[in-house]
């Protein structure tokens, strides 16, 4: 995978 | 998503409340202290990026939150009230899980960085964390009222985060599939546990296995 998503739950 | 992370909070009130109940009763009666402290890991492997990203107040307060109650909990049940452990019965092989899940977090993730694989081994682990616990009850044959609401919530929201996850893929485009995977996975551990929770629990009948 090229793209790490975003961490914004918890 | 805001139901999910209300759940969240609920899962963690729940098991502060067992927490204070154990308090007045001396007793920790029927919790794994090792899937506790694979929760402890599960949140301080997670949460490194309170260093390095910052999303909301809430985000971050929460963070603390977690891993503080994580490792409250973890006090309590091995040096506080040690006498009230059962850990004859708690006897679970946590390098069966900690390891392949080590492994797995370094063959597939979203990128090969620390964080990352920190991130990814945290993930996965929280999907398995609660086999110690369901181990444990499945030994014994019953777990105290208090302990199997704490599992229903803990169970709950994951489960609800799946709706959270299709909502947020459906009208935002965004998913992330490796968290989306050991959610299912999860869940899926969770729903024999339902079963017994909805079947007796919510019955009025405290859980206890056939033998």
């Amino acid at each position: 995978e090229d793209t790490v998503p975003e961490k914004d739950e918890l | 998503r805001l139901l999910g992370q209300l759940f969240e909070m609920y899962q963690f009130i729940v098991r502060l409340l067992f927490i204070f109940s154990s308090l007045c009763f001396f007793s920790l009666t029927g919790i794994s202290g090792k899937s506790q402290i694979l929760f402890a890991l599960v949140f301080t492997t997670r949460y490194l990026d309170l260093f390095t990203i910052f999303i909301s107040l809430y985000n971050s307060s929460m963070k603390i939150i977690y891993i503080g109650c994580a490792y409250a909990t973890v006090y309590l049940i091995y040096m506080k009230f040690k006498a009230t452990y059962d850990g004859n019965h708690d006897t679970f092989r946590v390098e069966f899980l900690v390891v392949p899940v080590g492994g797995l977090s370094f063959l597939v993730n979203h990128d090969f960085s620390p964080l990352e694989i920190l991130w990814t081994f945290s993930i996965y682990l929280e999907s398995v964390a609660i086999l110690p616990q369901l181990f444990m009850i499945s030994k014994t044959g019953e777990a105290e009222t208090i302990t199997t609401h704490y599992l229903f919530f803990l169970g709950l929201y994951r489960a609800l985060y799946l709706v959270n996850w299709f909502w947020r893929y459906y009208f935002e485009g965004f998913f992330d599939l490796i968290a989306i995977v050991a959610g299912v996975v999860q869940t899926i551990l969770y729903c024999d546990f339902f079963y017994l929770y909805v079947t007796k629990v919510l019955k009025g009948k405290k859980l206890s296995l056939p033998a």
